[in-house]
């Protein structure tokens, strides 16, 4: 399986291709949920929309708890949309840990769920415009990606 | 390399992944 730490990495420069207004160029930097928020508003605006995107605390500071509260609601949201929209439910295998990710900024569970928001992106209606952006990034940066979606197609295997 | 096959390089074959997912119909629920 893709080593989720590099995951990480490649995928937080995917995503600054996306210029939202929140930083987004360490795993510190999206431990609030904020910016991934932002991406996902532009991945698909009819879904993550301006009322969903209030309920995301703008400014949790150092608090933790308050940024766990946020990739919570993320998540229940990415689980809603893959369902809902995309046809196909997450497995479990492929869920984040959100409490390391708000608490410690862990790049391997910050890997698994920027995994999730890559599957949105390329699934979802507007997914030509955002495939055809990953086309343009760096070789070893579109490999990464390219593995990362081979394993969430790979649905069958344990 | 004889065994090298054409269109097999590294960037050969993002671009086919790639094309390949953009030519995939949009997942829907059924």
């Amino acid at each position: 399986s893709v080593d989720k730490a590099e995951l990480c990495g490649s995928l937080l420069t995917w995503l600054q291709t996306f210029h939202v207004p929140p930083p987004c160029t360490s795993p510190q930097d999206l431990s609030s949920g904020l910016a991934i928020a932002y991406v996902l508003n532009q991945i698909d605006p009819s879904w993550f929309n301006e009322a969903w995107l209030q309920g995301i605390s703008d400014d949790p500071g150092p608090n933790w708890r308050l940024k766990v509260s946020n990739l919570k609601k993320i998540l229940q949201s990415l689980m809603e949309y893959s369902q809902d929209v995309l046809g196909h439910p997450i497995l479990e295998q492929h869920l984040p840990d959100v409490n390391l990710i708000g608490e410690f900024s862990d790049p391997e569970e910050l890997g698994k769920l920027l995994q999730l928001v890559l599957d949105c992106a390329i699934s979802c209606e507007k997914k030509q415009e955002h495939i055809q952006r990953i086309m343009t990034l760096e070789e070893s940066v579109q490999h990464v990606v390219m593995k990362a979606i081979q394993e969430l197609m790979t649905k069958d295997t344990p | 390399d004889p065994n090298m096959k054409v269109g097999a390089t590294s960037e050969g074959v993002l671009a086919n992944f790639f094309n390949s997912l953009l030519s995939k119909k949009t997942g829907s629920p059924g």
